[in-house]
């Protein structure tokens, strides 16, 4: 699948079977991918599981498992929230949007999540304050969101080529070759010309959008890049919202 | 004299029951507590005066500031009603307000953004 890191880093990897996306003292998130296409290694998630820990005074341990034949409303244990005054809480999230989407909440630790079902597979999106996540944490925790993909699991980093206006990935394959299905269903053009259906600007999502297109030749997947960009829309990086300051009123005012 | 008072709900509104993360890297909520508890002890000075358990509580208030880092002047979130035992859980379970409360640290915070999509 395609990851952006939290340090907003691109990559494509391979990560078959189960990996940790994140593993910290407030929550852990560990996704299960599985090969797309016989012969390639190109792999797509088909099941998410998100472990909330036990907060005291605010929630009990909680978990979510989604996976691409179902993606519940509710926690493992039928609830759909949990602690102090809704202070952990799922949802369906509506809207134009791509897929099936569910959102959860971490108030406590101002975490929020969103999940889809993208035809056949499943997206991932979270956005967490930066001081609860360990960043000076060494390599050694396997953690995809906050170090990206282990070396020999990368397919490769994606840059915005400056001289061609096709995107291209850096060191993909052009000759057909282990990153193109067998029945190959889509030309670059083709692949392009789909992409730009729904996705305008030729950036990152744009160019793993193609990418999903030459490797699966399925259509679906043309949605999984345009869904990952509403939901970082829909969950920015960004500053803590500052209520503006209540100055006093000015007595000699 | 009502030291002991000041003393339980100090206790009540630190311990790990209350809610607050010993480890929590925001650890504002103690800070509130601690100038809520330093404003009741205070505010026994006059009628505790010569009480023993008074001024062994005075003591180490000072120390507590300055291991915990905590500045003195900011929310006393319990001075209104020192019988409020610790911040309502609306607050201590709601990060932002947790950390907008904190004042000066929070013009730092910043979210992340990671994603998963496609293959």
């Amino acid at each position: 699948p395609h990851l952006r890191t939290f340090r907003d880093e691109f990559q494509t990897c391979k990560v078959e079977g189960a990996w940790p996306l994140i593993d910290n003292r407030f929550l852990s998130v560990q996704v299960t991918n599985v090969p797309v296409v016989l012969g390639s290694s190109a792999t797509a998630t088909s099941k998410i599981t998100v472990i909330f820990k036990s907060y005291l005074g605010c929630s009990d341990q909680k978990v979510y498992q989604a996976t691409t034949d179902d993606l519940p409303l509710a926690f493992q244990d039928g609830t759909r929230s949990g602690g102090e005054s809704g202070s952990l809480s799922v949802s369906e999230r509506g809207g134009s949007g791509v897929g099936r989407q569910v959102r959860i909440q971490a108030r406590y630790i101002g975490t929020s999540i969103i999940i889809r079902r993208v035809g056949s597979y499943l997206t991932f999106a979270i956005r967490m304050p930066e001081d609860t996540l360990d960043f000076s944490e060494d390599g050694g925790g396997l953690q995809l969101c906050l170090h990206g993909c282990p070396r020999n699991e990368l397919i490769k980093e994606h840059t915005v080529s400056r001289q061609s206006q096709r995107p291209r990935l850096q060191g993909a394959n052009t000759e057909p070759g282990p990153l193109r299905p067998p029945h190959q269903a889509y030309t670059v053009e083709r692949a392009t010309a789909k992409c730009r259906e729904t996705l305008q600007v030729e950036d990152v999502y744009f160019q793993s959008c193609v990418f999903d297109l030459l490797t699966t030749g399925d259509p679906e997947f043309s949605m999984a890049a345009y869904g990952a960009l509403e939901d970082l829309k829909a969950l920015p990086p960004s500053k803590l919202k500052q209520n503006p300051p209540r100055t006093p009123p000015n007595p000699s005012r | 004299c009502r030291i002991q008072r000041c003393n339980s709900n100090y206790v009540a509104s630190t311990s790990p029951a209350s809610g607050l993360q010993e480890d929590a890297s925001v650890d504002v909520d103690y800070c509130i507590a601690l100038r809520a508890y330093a404003l009741c002890v205070k505010r026994q000075a006059r009628s505790c005066r010569g009480d023993l358990v008074y001024h062994s509580a005075v003591f180490p208030i000072k120390e507590l500031f300055f291991k915990h880092n905590c500045s003195s002047d900011g929310p006393t979130s319990f001075a209104k009603a020192p019988s409020t035992p610790r911040p309502a859980a609306s607050e201590l379970c709601n990060y932002e307000n947790r950390v907008l409360m904190s004042g000066s640290a929070a013009q730092q915070k910043k979210y992340a953004h990671c994603g998963l999509f496609g293959d």
